[in-house]
């Protein structure tokens, strides 16, 4: 999987 | 994206309707603390700054997160313009600066990563799961509530609620899912505050009776 950088969630 | 997600952002924009209807419509920010709305305000553009640096998340993402920016600062400039002379600062009078102080050593002792935008992202999830203190505050000062204000307030808690049970939603079935524990504890932290609310919420105001404190 890839690496998402930061935060998905508010 | 699952249910408790997308009903705990929904419940998000309803609470903050319901703020902005109250004011509107009575004319007045009475029964409101303007304390927890900056302290909002500081979550919220403390938590986002990230929209001029990471990369593109979602429009859903960026979306929500202008809008939460947007709907704070009118607000705090309704309630510092417009309404100021319907609010009392002799009943709010939570002393904000150990929640910003006690957020900003939560932040700094365990950052997810050593960087600014890490440890301000860290300081604004423990500042948002005590933001409600100082309105939580002024209504035991005051012994009651008005309806309308404590349906924001239940739209508030219910937000971070619902995200528990998405985070274990998330650990559950989404196998990219990465887990953030600062928000998790904070989260659960931030929902146990509410939890006395809660329940006086349910028991009085959803039977419609008036909130008052025993």
């Amino acid at each position: 999987a890839e690496k998402v950088e930061g935060h998905d969630e508010l | 994206m699952n249910i408790f997600r997308m009903l705990g952002d929904l419940s998000h924009l309803i609470s903050i309707f319901i703020l902005l209807h109250k004011m509107q419509t009575s004319k007045s920010c009475s029964g409101v603390s303007f304390k927890s709305q900056v302290l909002y305000l500081v979550v919220y553009v403390f938590r986002y700054l990230d929209l001029f640096t990471n990369p593109f998340m979602s429009y859903y993402n960026t979306l929500m997160k202008i809008v939460f920016i947007a709907s704070s600062a009118y607000t705090i400039y309704l309630m510092s313009t417009v309404f100021k002379p319907t609010h009392d600062p002799a009943i709010d009078t939570f002393k904000i600066e150990y929640l910003l102080g006690g957020s900003l050593v939560m932040a700094l002792l365990f950052p997810p990563k050593w960087t600014f935008m890490e440890i301000s992202w860290a300081f604004s999830i423990w500042l948002e799961s005590v933001a409600i203190l100082p309105q939580l505050f002024m209504v035991q000062r005051t012994g009651e509530a008005e309806t309308i204000t404590t349906h924001y307030i239940f739209a508030l808690g219910a937000y971070r609620a619902l995200y528990i049970p998405n985070w274990i939603w998330r650990y559950m079935f989404d196998k990219k899912a990465k887990l953030e524990t600062i928000a998790v504890v904070a989260g659960l932290a931030q929902t146990l505050l509410y939890s006395d609310f809660f329940y006086i919420y349910w028991t009085k105001v959803m039977k419609g009776k008036k909130f008052q404190l025993p």
